[in-house]
């Protein structure tokens, strides 16, 4: 653990908790992508399935399931409690172009052929481009509320800072996984256009709005 | 790099 980790992990725990918080208390998910977080259902679901199989500390584990039930809870609040206010009209993305796709590669691109393992890589794969049915959305509307902006930037970073982590750990702990690096470099570049957005307008008190 | 047995990150 190190503080990049630590700020990743934070950050990770905010955007998850920010949203289903914004979703509660508003009694509305108009705006949030259903797609994006049935894709991030799937993600916790095929990570984190090494909860029964390995022990690594009480705070991965209370971290996994945190980040699990948030995620069901998340979907049940979109599709159940309040469908209504779901815009499905404009969560128009065609997620079997990214399952599909994440799966095959998985297959293709893996440390070892075993079902954890392929899994845990398809859930990386997956995480790298499971916020696209979002950022989508945003773009179809063109606007998003404020509180979605911090959403997106808080869930960016989690991966913007995972990668100065891996930079940290390869110098002090020659740790080294290619695979997860990279999906998590092609994550944070997808971010690149909306960070920019939000600092240049969100920050400055301005509600997101594309041009 | 290491192999990574038992991932420890999130």
């Amino acid at each position: 653990m190190n503080i990049f980790r630590l700020c990743g992990d934070l950050s990770h725990l905010l955007a998850i908790l920010l949203l289903l918080v914004k979703i509660w208390k508003t009694r509305s998910c108009a705006g949030i992508s259903g797609k994006s977080q049935i894709l991030f259902a799937i993600v916790y679901t095929t990570r984190y399935l090494d909860l029964f199989t390995s022990f690594v500390s009480i705070y991965n584990s209370v971290m996994k399931i945190v980040f699990l039930s948030a995620s069901y809870g998340t979907l049940y609040l979109m599709f159940y409690k309040f469908k209504p206010t779901y815009d499905h009209n404009h969560d128009s993305f065609r997620i079997l172009y990214l399952i599909v796709p994440a799966l095959v590669l998985s297959f293709v691109i893996v440390h070892a052929y075993t079902l954890m393992e392929v899994l845990w890589t398809y859930s990386i794969y997956l995480e790298a481009v499971a916020i696209m049915p979002q950022l989508f959305m945003v773009s179809r509307t063109g606007e998003a509320e404020t509180i979605t902006s911090h959403y997106l930037f808080a869930l960016g970073s989690y991966r913007a800072l995972y990668i100065l982590n891996w930079i940290y750990r390869y110098y002090t702990e020659d740790f080294l996984d290619l695979i997860v690096i990279i999906a998590g470099i092609v994550q944070t570049i997808l971010y690149c256009d909306f960070f920019y957005l939000y600092i240049t307008k969100v920050l400055k008190g301005k509600r997101l709005s594309l041009p | 790099g290491k192999p990574k047995e038992g991932k420890d990150e999130l």
